[in-house]
């Protein structure tokens, strides 16, 4: 399909350097991943355009299969609940990302709560609310404008009170050039560890699959002032593909934990490697 | 970082009497991935180093260099014109003038809603009516209504499940109001999805908007062009607004937008604030797409 001509000429590596690129691998990761797998070809008999798409396809699953990414699992000796935070720029599918998670973890019957910690932007409130309505899963909140670290301190205490399995923060979009922004997220980080010292367990940074390089640019940003556990890659439903967890896993170690693929409570997909390597290359 | 990329390029070429074809050739290199490098479309980039390896070889560029005068000015100036357009403010005919907002999930249709309209009284006099007809988003009507009260603009929730019935029914009530323009927040949809599509093309159809804008974020990658087209394709849009342009992503997808529609970039998003849309400023985006 990339007209070979039946030799790997310079046309064969340039069709394979625009299809890297076009699905946000980058420049760096792309001419590396070529110059490496064009420098492993042995003997011509060897070089054909499968196994080049073979080996391209094993070194991207290597990188993505480095750090093992999976939500979180309570196990029956786990007192507290297990909490989750879900962090990110406007607008990449934070709330409507948790609504999927909370459906996802009570499918076994687990007792799940969320914290409605964006106080800020018009109807944060009521749309979290809703999703919680439609789940059966209740929602603690407060009032518009108040300290998001409170909500969060006020759900860890609910939930722990009635023994929730999970308590999912849902918390404004923000900038990660915005640094007072960013320090209100590690606020709530250190208030909730004022109720239990080994929470959060896990920190999501939701990434829109439609982002370019900026999205390698907001994973470092987060992870210098919280512990990212993982990514939720979302709006994979479209036809942008996400290639920039590649390099964000590659350069800062965080993995994928899921997939966000529509706008029900159901479009959430876990993570596979080779699933998704295929869905870039493939 | 790029920055420095481009003036080690044409510093190379400044001061050089005559480029020989190698330098060229290199610094086309460069020049092609410090624009991938900012989110610039892959195939957008190769039109653009094609065309300007043209202009080198051909030595218009060349000629029209005074000894000394960078390379990256001519290039930079050049990317500027391409970005410019005269059609570029809105253009507001009808009386109640129609603006329809469409774009992907998240863009920022609804914050763009609230602050054209706020944009629109502070700057032309002109009273806005906002029709709240993303019936699908959980409390998205909640959220224009929010937004409308801090800016003191009317919106209307229409009755019923129809977008296109609440639209009608919009413009029937701005004209009776003797309301100057009608602002449509719709649905967050994927230019894939054929049914959401075709509701747009309908609303298009029956109702003839004085400008339908693309919402588009400026975080976009390489999928800016897919969007861009299918919109343009489908609806026929008059142009984008840019949004979140506060951050630090190098908003390539300008470059591709225009590139594969040939549409104006009308306004930007630069904030949260409803106060935070400005006029699109052709030297400043490519300012920060070369860095
Ligand atoms: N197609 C598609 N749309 C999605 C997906 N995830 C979220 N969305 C949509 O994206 C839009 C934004 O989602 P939200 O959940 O409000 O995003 P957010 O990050 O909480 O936004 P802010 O709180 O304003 O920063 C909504 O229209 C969602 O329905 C997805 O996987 N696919
Ligand atoms: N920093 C910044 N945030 C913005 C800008 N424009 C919108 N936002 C934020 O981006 C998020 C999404 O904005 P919305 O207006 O809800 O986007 P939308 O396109 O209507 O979303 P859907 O209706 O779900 O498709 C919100 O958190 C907004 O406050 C901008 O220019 N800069
Ligand atoms: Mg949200
Ligand atoms: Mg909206």
């Amino acid at each position: 399909w990339l007209g070979w001509s039946g030799k790997l000429d310079d046309d064969f590596w340039d069709d394979w350097e625009e299809a890297m690129i076009e699905v946000d691998l980058g420049v760096e990761t792309t001419l590396e991943l070529l110059d490496k797998v064009r420098g492993g070809l042995g003997s011509k008999k060897e070089a054909t355009p499968v196994i080049v798409k073979e080996r391209l396809g094993e070194e991207l699953v290597s990188i993505l299969e480095s750090e093992a990414g999976a939500l979180p699992r309570k196990s029956k000796d786990r007192g507290n609940p297990i909490v989750i935070m879900v962090v990110g720029v406007n607008g990449t599918g934070k709330t409507t990302t948790i609504a999927k998670l909370a459906r996802k973890l009570s499918a076994d019957g687990s007792l799940v709560i969320l914290a409605a910690c964006d106080t800020f932007r018009a109807a944060a409130i009521e749309q979290l609310q809703i999703w919680g309505e439609r789940l059966g899963v209740e929602v603690i909140s407060q009032q518009y404008g108040g300290d998001p670290a409170a909500v969060a301190f006020d759900a860890l205490k609910a939930a722990t009170a009635r023994s929730c399995d999970y308590l999912i923060i849902d918390t404004a979009g923000r900038l990660h050039t915005r640094t007072t922004l960013m320090d209100e997220l590690a606020k709530i980080v250190r208030v909730l560890r004022k109720i239990d010292p080994g929470v959060p367990d896990e920190v999501y940074l939701c990434l829109d699959a439609t982002f370019g390089r900026n999205g390698v640019v907001q994973a470092a940003k987060f992870a210098e002032v919280l512990p990212l556990t993982g990514v939720l890659l979302t709006k994979l439903d479209g036809t942008a593909r996400g290639g920039m967890v590649v390099s964000i896993q590659k350069e800062l170690g965080i993995p994928v934990v899921a997939l966000g693929v529509g706008e029900d409570a159901s479009d959430l997909i876990e993570f596979n490697p080779v699933a998704f390597v295929e869905g870039l290359i493939g | 970082r790029i920055s420095s990329k481009f003036q080690t390029i044409f510093k190379q070429i400044r001061g050089q009497g005559r480029l020989s074809e190698k330098n060229i050739s290199d610094s086309l290199r460069d020049v092609k991935l410090a624009l991938l490098d900012a989110d610039v479309n892959y195939r957008v980039v190769k039109e653009i180093v094609a065309r300007t390896r043209q202009d080198v070889m051909g030595e218009k560029v060349l000629q029209s260099l005074r000894p000394g005068q960078q390379f990256i000015k001519v290039f930079h100036d050049r990317l500027v014109e391409f970005m410019t357009d005269p059609e570029s403010e809105l253009k507001l005919a009808h009386t109640p003038a129609l603006i329809l907002l469409a774009g992907l999930q998240g863009a920022g249709k609804t914050t763009a809603a609230a602050k054209l309209a706020l944009w629109l009284k502070e700057k032309q006099k002109l009273s806005s009516l906002l029709v709240a007809a993303d019936l699908q988003r959980p409390a998205a009507v909640a959220q224009l209504e929010v937004l409308g009260n801090q800016i003191g603009v009317e919106i209307f929730k229409g009755k019923g499940k129809s977008p296109l019935k609440i639209i009608g029914d919009a413009i029937k009530y701005a004209k009776s109001s003797k309301i100057g323009c009608v602002i449509v927040d719709t649905a967050g949809r994927l230019h894939i999805d054929e049914k959401l599509m075709e509701e747009l093309r309908k609303i298009k159809d029956k109702y003839p908007p004085d400008e339908i804008l693309l919402v588009l974020d400026a975080m976009t990658g390489q999928d800016a062009v897919n969007v861009a087209v299918e919109f343009d394709r489908q609806i026929t849009i008059t142009g984008s607004i840019l949004t979140k342009l506060d951050g630090d992503a190098r908003a390539g997808a300008a470059i591709s937008f225009r590139s594969v529609t040939g549409r104006p970039i009308k306004l930007i998003g630069t904030g949260e604030k409803l106060t935070d849309l400005q006029v699109f400023d052709p030297e400043r985006i490519v300012s920060r797409i070369l860095g």
